[in-house]
């Protein structure tokens, strides 16, 4: 562990939290793509598949469970308990468009031919992308909540940090992944347009709003 | 190749 990927996991960690307290206060979760969050649930499934079989630390299992368990309910949030205030029209992004190309790549491009390895792959694969369907609707909306903004910055954060855990890495312990490193830089990439809105706009307490 | 290490990472 190092201060880089402590840093990040602290950043998901708040995301997560941003997220869930966004939708507990305002009991609304319009603005938010149920659809990412069912990409998120689905790259922590097939990521986390060896929870119970391989033990590294009581805070990589408690994150898992942590992880898992959130998203889930911030499923159930979407879909059930605040489902009247659920956007769906402007959560259209056809995810199939993601699952499919990431899931042939995953196919083709591992580090191991093996069932556990290739899914690992393609929830390496798929993370890269599951913000997709999210920026998407607010580029439809035009608009986004200022704490959808937070949520969205430390999620941003979270992988970019990651980055710096793996350059680390590489030069203490000569630890390399190329493909997780591919995915972050693809991911991180994804939000820099969202970064400088982040950074122009909501540092200075104004809203942000894409011209619709 | 063969896998470096256990998947340590979040």
């Amino acid at each position: 562990m190092n201060i880089f990927r402590l840093c990040g996991d602290m950043s998901h960690l708040a995301a997560i939290i941003i997220l869930l307290l966004k939708m507990w206060k305002t009991r609304s979760v319009a603005g938010i793509s149920g659809k990412s969050q069912i990409l998120f649930a689905t790259v922590f499934t097939a990521r986390y598949l060896d929870l119970f079989t391989s033990f590294i630390s009581i805070y990589n299992t408690c994150m898992k469970v942590f992880f898992i368990g959130t998203v889930y309910f911030t499923i159930y949030l979407i879909y059930m308990k605040f489902k009247a205030t659920y956007d769906s029209n402007h959560d259209s992004f056809r995810v199939e468009f993601l699952i499919v190309p990431v899931g042939g790549l995953a196919f083709l491009v591992n580090h191991e031919f093996a069932p556990l390895e290739i899914i690992w792959t393609f929830s390496i694969y798929l993370e890269s992308v599951a913000i997709l369907p999210q920026l998407f609707m607010i580029s439809k909306t035009g608009e986004a909540e200022t704490i959808t903004s937070h949520y969205l910055f430390a999620l941003g954060s979270y992988r970019a940090l990651y980055l710096c855990n793996w350059i680390y890495r590489y030069y203490a312990e000569g630890f390399f992944d190329l493909i997780a490193v591919v995915a972050g830089v693809v991911q991180t990439i994804l939000y820099c347009d969202f970064f400088y809105l982040y950074i122009t706009k909501v540092m200075k307490g104004k809203k942000i709003s894409l011209p619709a | 190749e063969e896998n470096q290490k256990p998947k340590d990472e979040l």
